[in-house]
């Protein structure tokens, strides 16, 4: 165990993380009708050794644990990311002034994995 | 950041940031559709749900309502029992290449506040023809060269007429053979009115003719692949 790095806490480990999108904020607020933003979330946090069952470790990541705690400064902890998404429904005005109902696939972030 | 965004648009079927011009009103079926999914987001709804439109009960992700682009068509010498005559045109062409379509539904809306007392039990006839062939302007146009899809009377005017033109709308996306339709709206001369300046009055409440619009649902193939189903 590397003697600097800081102790892992519940709150620094992997998890989402509430984001609020508004359309307003990246300027598409005079195409997009509704909705006026949403909550989109983030993956944020630590991957650390063990990894445990409520972290969605794939394979590799335990693996790439493994060998962080060997050799912490030759490879890095496995990254926190999105592993499940959802979908939203977006109402907007296209390239030719028609109103459009459309449903886009991974928007939100549901879970985070390592 | 431009380059960000321009990638993230593209993935969203989008060419260039959409800039509307004259924004026309939401559609109600659209809003509606838009509210059940905001209540009921499809969080724990598999693949299947997200790609089908269960308010009309189609396949579809998308649903565009296209506002009409053609034009009165004015005739010099106007027939007697025909109110009104209307080219009408939808531009299906940026419906893109993956995209299948499974539903196209014709609103010809009539507004509420133009029911004319004079206009009170009488028939009106409806017909919609497909253009098949261009005819060059003032010319007459040849019975050969349009096709009969809708023949449907009605008495009131202050509602909306849907009828289904997804066939038709399939051939649309091919922009060469596009040629529109053509709306004419009569009334039924039988008590003679026609003979009379009450005709004028009658057709006067055609003029509650509002708009028509063109509501279409696609698939997107590449966000809902089709799987086949295990024998």
């Amino acid at each position: 165990r590397s003697a600097d790095s800081p102790p892992v806490t519940p709150s620094n480990l992997c998890k989402p993380r509430r984001l609020y999108i508004s359309f307003s904020d990246v300027g598409w607020e005079n195409w997009i009708i509704a909705p006026q933003g949403y909550m989109a979330n983030y993956c944020l946090g630590e991957c650390p050794f063990p990894l445990t069952a409520e972290l969605n470790s794939t394979n590799h990541a335990i693996l790439q644990t493994m060998v962080h705690s060997l050799d912490p400064q030759g490879t890095p902890q496995p990254c926190c990311v999105p592993v499940r998404l959802s979908p939203i429904s977006i109402l907007y005005y296209d390239n030719n002034d028609n109103v459009v109902l459309r449903h886009y696939e991974d928007m939100v972030v549901d879970e985070c994995g390592c | 950041l431009s380059l960000q965004e321009s990638l993230l648009l593209k993935s969203l079927g989008l060419s260039t940031k959409p800039s509307p011009k004259t924004p026309v009103p939401v559609p109600s079926v659209l809003w509606r559709i838009f509210q059940n999914r905001k209540t009921s987001p499809s969080t724990n709804k598999g693949l299947e749900d997200a790609c089908r439109v269960e308010e009309f009960n189609v396949p579809g992700n998308i649903i565009r309502v296209f506002a009409d682009q053609g034009h009165f068509v004015h005739n010099r010498q106007p027939q007697a029992l025909l109110c009104l005559q209307k080219r009408l045109y939808f531009n299906l062409s940026v419906l893109e290449e993956g995209e299948h379509l499974t539903m196209a539904q014709l609103e010809i809306k009539f507004s509420h506040n133009s029911y004319h007392a004079s206009g009170q039990g009488r028939v009106f006839e409806l017909r919609l023809y497909q253009t098949s062939q261009m005819s060059l302007r003032g010319m007459p146009s040849r019975e050969s060269s349009r096709t009969l899809l809708v023949e449907q009377s009605f008495a009131q005017l202050h509602k909306s007429l849907l009828f289904n033109l997804s066939g038709v709308a399939k051939d649309w996306r091919t922009y060469s053979k596009n040629l529109g339709l053509i709306l004419e709206i009569s009334v039924d001369g039988g008590d003679g009115a026609s003979a009379t300046g009450g005709l004028q009055s009658l057709c006067a409440s055609i003029d509650s003719f509002l708009d028509t619009s063109l509501l279409v649902v696609t698939l997107s193939q590449q966000q809902c692949r089709a799987s086949r189903r295990r024998r």
